[in-house]
């Protein structure tokens, strides 16, 4: 159960990415290998967010929590038409 | 929609904007299940060159290429990836992995939004007439983010970052997702940056209802969207063999039933299952139902495929009666046999007379389409209703627009059902939900739009909101809500039913700005985080500085007393023993045009003496175009019961025009 990937919505502060970092994405990524060495960006969010989607278990995802710069990580909701 | 151009009044306006071509300027996106592109609705005859601000695109795929787009159709994409990440990939033998709409829902909304006129429109000659959509010179892209197994979050997410970066003007979202709070809710968070971008966002309002608390797409910056009727019917009218006769409704085309009276059996009786009843698959005993008409109880399972159950067991038609969930509610269904959807009442009675007479025996008579049915509207008991469950203090629904049996597009690769085993193709299909009244207002805001250009997306909806209407133009009596027969409540139908040629010209609008929604943010004492989260920047509450949502510039009151009292929420209070004291503060922008001032005096009215609702100032007057003036509102009450809840209105008028705002004040 542990090892039960979910899809989920990370929210980050662009603000807060280090200097190191040119470009978002690579900071996006670098974050996302720290907690999980397969997980893989599923969407990059320019204008909706900041933020991408990814797949992760629910300890990666309490571990990406505490990265510097990740204000939110939220799991996939599943929407119905009307 | 062959119905609701006339309903809405808006050939009429044909009249007042003759050589406007702004319209055509303005872009709706639909985020819905795609598109079937050879509908005639999206022809682009005689459509001017794309806009130059487009920078969108038409995505290729499963039975799709560039060329499905035209100047009508001028965008398409999809959005699967978080779909297959969850559900695997997708199988395109099941439906396309492309902008296709394998659905027809998708392409419903978005021809109602936005189609161009189709002339000698109908289904199975229900309905027929001219069909368009309510921006018909508008153009229309398509982002695909429903599939079979759902819409999920992340492609929604992604399609609202496509269309911001496409350069949208209208988003439309036919679709709900629980009421997470607002920096919890990807649409809610996707609404927010397109609205920052002048992107006016409208979604349905869900179709929980008549129950409270059932609202969704609750955040401030979107136009929540509920349902009403319109005024045409498919009367079927369902005759029992002791001579009494009873109203329904039907879009069933084919084979008549004998002329003369069949067998009647109640389904309940014709099943081994303790649900039998509901007509559901596998539960009806083909021997005691083969011929015979058989009457259903509506729920749990699609009405159409109750239709199908029966049919497959061999019955020759159906009588499907409402519950208490529906009352009086007739929505109409192009079922695969000879069919009559009946109100509570008339089930309650037919069921009786089934269950009673030793020999029951039954027909059913299609009259076809029928207009001019009063009263109309009535709010639709399915759509969602008030209180706000995220924050009490906006009234939401914000309105309600047509839908319940709405014509519209359809896509080719099902039928009018839906269902697998419905052969049956149309170019056009009638169907029911607050998706259908959402698409409704996403074009109604492009029709304004293409008026008043440099209008925000708060503006239009203020102008959509205080021009609503709460009363019949014929009498003056109230809206009647369906499920109860009694007059609505703004806890139904928000500021009223839309308008959309008063809401060209309102006069003044209530405006708002991103910083006012940030500043609400900060009312409902959100986090810097929470903050961050919604609206993707460090925005710092001040510390000395005392929000109010009071005082946020919503169209419409929503005045929780218990609250004040308590000494949350905003505006200012004092408990005074058994009286309560709230006030709040509204800004009115001029958008009367013209050089000449005008002169705004206020009506109030109450449900009860118990409320009372005084204006200061009570006359408002402009000189000049955009001036702003603001007023402050004070609501004094006596105590009453928790959960006790009255209801006002507001209205300012120069004589020419009408502002009002809707005002419910809850303890």
């Amino acid at each position: 159960v542990q090892q039960k990937k979910n899809t989920y919505i990370i929210h980050v502060a662009k603000s807060q990415m280090p200097a190191s970092f040119d470009d978002h994405t690579r900071w996006y990524d670098s974050s996302l290998k720290s907690v999980s060495e397969s997980a893989e960006m599923l969407y990059t969010y320019n204008n909706a967010i900041h933020g991408f989607a990814t797949r992760l278990t629910a300890q990666e995802a309490k571990s990406l929590q505490d990265q510097p710069g990740i204000l939110y990580v939220l799991p996939e909701v599943k929407y119905e038409l009307h | 929609t062959t119905r609701t151009p006339t309903f809405l009044g808006l050939e009429q306006s044909a009249n007042l904007f003759p050589e406007s071509d702004s319209e055509s300027d303005v872009i709706v996106a639909v985020l819905d299940t795609g598109v079937w592109p050879e509908s005639k609705s999206f022809d682009d005859t005689g459509m001017g060159p794309v806009p130059a601000s487009w920078k969108g695109a038409c995505e290729t795929g499963t039975n799709f290429t560039s060329n499905h787009c035209n100047k009508k159709l001028i965008g398409a994409r999809y959005f699967s990836t978080g779909y297959e990440a969850t559900l695997g990939p997708i199988d395109v033998t099941k439906e396309s992995k492309s902008p296709r709409d394998d659905d027809g829902h998708g392409t419903h909304t978005s021809t109602t939004a936005a189609g161009a006129i189709v002339g000698g429109a109908s289904l199975f000659g229900y309905a027929s007439g001219s069909a368009r959509g309510m921006a018909h010179r508008a153009r229309v892209a398509v982002y695909k983010v429903c599939w079979i197994g759902g819409c999920f979050s992340s492609d929604i997410l992604a399609a609202i970052d496509g269309a911001i970066a496409d350069n949208v003007n209208i988003l439309s979202l036919s679709l709900g997702g629980g009421t997470a709070d607002y920096y919890r809710d990807s649409v809610a968070i996707g609404a927010f940056s397109a609205m920052e971008k002048g992107i006016f966002v409208s979604c349905s309002a869900g179709n929980a209802g008549p129950s409270a608390y059932t609202l969704s797409n609750l955040a401030p910056w979107i136009t929540t969207v509920g349902a009403g009727t319109l005024d045409r019917d498919f009367p079927a009218y369902v005759s029992l063999g002791n001579g009494q006769n009873f109203s329904g409704v039907s879009l069933y085309k084919g084979d008549s039933l004998p002329a003369k009276l069949l067998p009647f059996v109640y389904a309940g009786n014709a099943s081994n299952s303790t649900n039998g009843n509901l007509c559901m698959t596998g539960t009806l005993i083909p021997e005691k139902v083969k011929g015979k008409i058989v009457l259903c109880d509506r729920g749990i399972n699609p009405r159409v495929q109750k239709g199908a159950v029966v049919k497959g067991a061999g019955g020759a038609g159906m009588v499907l009666a409402n519950t208490a969930a529906n009352g009086e509610e007739l929505v109409a269904d192009a079922h695969l046999l000879p069919a009559s959807t009946v109100g509570q009442k008339s089930g309650d009675a037919i069921r009786d007379y089934v269950l009673s007479d030793a020999n029951p025996t039954a027909t059913i008579l299609f009259e076809g389409t029928k207009v001019g049915i009063e009263p109309s509207p009535v709010v639709a008991a399915f759509s969602s209703r008030g209180p706000n469950a995220i924050t009490p203090d906006i009234l939401k629904p914000d309105l309600i627009a047509p839908g319940v049996n709405i014509i519209a597009g359809w896509t080719g690769a099902v039928g009018p059902t839906g269902l697998a085993e419905d052969p049956r193709r149309v170019e056009f299909n009638i169907i029911s939900g607050t998706s259908m009244s959402c698409p409704h207002v996403s074009g109604l805001a492009a029709f304004v739009k293409g008026a008043h250009p440099d209008w925000s997306p708060a503006a239009i909806r203020s102008a959509l909101m205080t021009t609503a209407y709460t009363a019949y133009k014929n009498g003056g009596k109230k809206l009647i809500d369906v499920s109860t027969g009694k007059a609505s409540t703004p806890y139904d139908h928000g500021a009223g039913h839309v308008n959309p040629v008063a809401a060209l010209n309102p006069g003044l609008v209530y405006d708002l700005t991103t910083e006012d929604y940030l500043n609400f943010l900060c009312a409902l004492n959100y986090t810097s985080m929470q903050i961050q989260g919604v609206a993707r920047r460090n925005y710092s509450c001040g510390a000395g500085k005392t929000y109010s949502i009071g005082d946020f510039n919503y169209p419409s009151f929503s005045v929780s007393l218990q609250t004040q009292v308590i000494g949350g929420g905003g505006g200012s209070s004092s408990g005074g023993g058994s009286k309560s004291v709230v006030k709040h503060t509204r800004t009115l922008t001029n958008v009367g045009g013209g050089s000449g001032g005008s002169t705004y005096k206020v009506s109030i009215s109450t449900t009860s003496p118990a409320v009372k609702i005084t204006v200061e100032p009570d006359t408002l007057t402009f000189t000049k175009a955009y001036e702003k003036k603001s007023y402050t509102v004070t609501f004094s009450a006596t105590s009453m019961p928790s959960n006790t809840n009255e209801f006002g209105r507001i209205e300012w008028s120069d004589g020419k025009h009408v502002v009002g705002s809707p005002v419910v004040i809850s303890w």
